[in-house]
């Protein structure tokens, strides 16, 4: 299971737009 | 073809929607001390994201809790000074009574937006940065 900090880093990555 | 940077400069959704544009405004808000902004509102967007399937209730508490306690819980943090008392209030009696919701930080998110679109977002325009860039 990932840390807290790992799930947040991921959560925020997962938000931003894909590479054009 | 317009140029991304002068797109940036239409709306801060134009801007946050270009990972160019997010990069260089990261560095600006760094510079200003105030990142955690920007990395609250994905951190909302990636969390309304999650999908509701099975397995994923224990993932979405973990996660729920822990953009409370890096951006709400500390009262001095750049988010926290910025979001109203009643929004706080309610974020965390969401997360203490494990009333976990998609759209438990839309309100945060809101006010967020609202302060960097009136105000940290006019003044990356102006920034060395952006006009170096440009």
């Amino acid at each position: 299971m990932d840390s807290e900090d790992d799930l947040l880093q991921k959560c925020i990555t997962s938000a931003m737009p894909k590479q054009r | 073809p317009t140029p991304p940077y002068l797109k940036w400069a239409e709306s801060l959704h134009s801007l946050l929607d270009d990972q160019d544009g997010i990069h260089l405004f990261r560095m600006f808000l760094k510079q200003e001390e105030c990142a955690d902004m920007l990395d609250f509102w994905f951190a909302c967007s990636g969390f309304r994201k999650l999908e509701a399937n099975e397995g994923n209730e224990e993932k979405k508490v973990k996660l729920a809790k822990a953009i409370y306690k890096k951006f709400i819980l500390d009262n001095n943090g750049i988010v926290s000074r910025q979001i109203k008392p009643a929004t706080k209030s309610f974020i965390k009696d969401c997360v203490m009574k494990l009333h976990i919701d998609p759209a438990m930080f839309d309100q945060a998110q809101t006010e967020i937006q609202t302060i960097m679109e009136d105000n940290t977002y006019p003044l990356f325009l102006k920034s060395d940065i952006y006009l170096e860039y440009t």
